[in-house]
């Protein structure tokens, strides 16, 4: 069975892409085939692997009224385990063109559907709205992933994201759990670090994974360099913590 | 003459709030009145200020068919010449509502038209996406500033703002400008922050701030304490940076 996570929190910049592209990759490492979905206009996850101007098809094509097969627009990676489905601006587009289409929710379930089972993982990143193309990735998903930063706005938004889940929950999607919240960016230097990660704690509970993911330069450089940080950066505590959250994942949807 | 500054950028996380709040202050304190217009259902601007539950109307009651006068959900703050417009969570739904309406850019600009002359100065802080809330926040403004963090995924994202931007003056709203660009979030300890501030220099050129704003604590813990920078923390960098933000922007307002 095909675990598809999704990568899903609206408060922009706490770490959505930057987990997606480290977490599949490590994924990867483990020898399990990946593929990593870019549903975000912004294209990050993309341009983590490829220049932008290289990508010529993308999620917009499959997402839009040309209804390309995914499975044409999949590239290979580096890596023989990992495989990308790119993301374009042209996708900012949809959210005006899907809207009030009454199976637009489906889109990329639907899409996914013929290529899943060759896969052992799909992980989705999404922009930091709760629009149509991050339903589409919680409808698709049998598990959601959301990464907190430690601080004090990055708390208050979770309200929002979990009345959206429950939503997809009582409707176009029954199935989809909570795999876990993961603590991104944390600094054990300062004090508002520390302080937000007891209250996360105390919110969440064992959804919390024991894996925390430190502020580490080498985790903002590594996609400068077309490079996930297990090869960028093998010994740094960037790649270590991503690997160890690989096994919390892996673990917890084995357990399921 | 007032100036409206929309303080916008897709990207997440890059300080568009941190820069509307206590560049705000910073002018007010410099006897100019200002008023904070919250646009983000993430509304944290709003929650810099006031408890969440304190705010019972807000500028979704402005913004939707309640159609409330913008004057009737404005609050004062502490300072006496800094208010705020607040919103809440429910803006969000106003994506699918406004969907469609042929005057649906225009509805922040008609509603600030009969209270604007009372400030002289209006700030607007916009959600990480480029949809119906930011529109506004760009038909209704005179001065478009942006925030860049200086990082990898936030150079890559300033093709789609600028994209919108023209399209947003060759229709609504031809007078719109660009203020300026501002770098935030620096850390002079990195090299990918330094690398990445000279990218930016020469794609801007005299468009960036000379004020940069640097990586600073205080900046992250003020809000937690509902107080901007300059309360909390006056004499540190950030604070010093804001204040001398607020005198570059005020000196291009004047200029124009
Ligand atoms: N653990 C970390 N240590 C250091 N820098 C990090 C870390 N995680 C993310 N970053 C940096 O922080 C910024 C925001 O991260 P990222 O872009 O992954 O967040 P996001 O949630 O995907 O943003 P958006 O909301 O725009 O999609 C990026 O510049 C990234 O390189
Ligand atoms: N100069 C700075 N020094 C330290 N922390 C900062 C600075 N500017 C912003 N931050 C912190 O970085 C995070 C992101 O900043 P902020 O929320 O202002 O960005 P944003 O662009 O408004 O995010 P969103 O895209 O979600 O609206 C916040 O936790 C904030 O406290
Ligand atoms: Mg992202
Ligand atoms: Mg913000």
């Amino acid at each position: 069975m095909t675990a598809i996570l999704t990568i899903a929190n609206q408060k922009g910049g706490v770490g959505k892409t930057t987990t997606a592209i480290n977490l599949s990759a490590a994924i990867a490492q483990r020898g399990k085939k990946t593929l990593l979905i870019d549903l975000d206009p912004q294209a990050n996850s993309t341009i983590a692997f490829f220049d932008a101007a290289d990508v010529k098809t993308s999620m917009y094509d499959v997402l839009s009224d040309h209804r390309a097969e995914l499975g044409s627009v999949i590239r290979p990676t580096k890596d023989e385990m990992l495989f990308v489905a790119p993301a374009k601006l042209a996708l900012a587009k949809l959210e005006q063109q899907l809207a009030g289409q009454f199976d637009s929710p489906f889109k990329v379930k639907d899409a996914l559907a013929p290529v899943q089972k060759d896969y052992e993982f799909v992980i989705v990143d999404t922009p930091p709205a709760l629009g149509i193309l991050t339903v589409n990735g919680l409808v698709a998903a049998t598990h959601l992933l959301v990464p907190i930063q430690a601080a004090y706005f990055a708390i208050e938004g979770t309200d929002d994201l979990l009345e959206t889940y429950e939503r997809i929950r009582a409707r176009p999607n029954p199935d989809l759990k909570v795999l876990g919240v993961v603590i991104t960016l944390f600094d054990k230097r300062t004090n508002i670090s520390r302080d937000t990660h007891e209250q996360i704690r105390s919110v969440f509970g064992s959804v919390l994974f024991k894996t925390r993911i430190s502020k580490n330069v080498r985790l903002e450089e590594s996609p400068a360099y077309k490079e996930t940080i297990l090869t960028f950066a093998p010994k740094s505590p960037g790649a270590i913590e991503y690997r160890k959250l690989a096994l919390e994942v892996i673990q917890r949807v084995e357990e399921d």
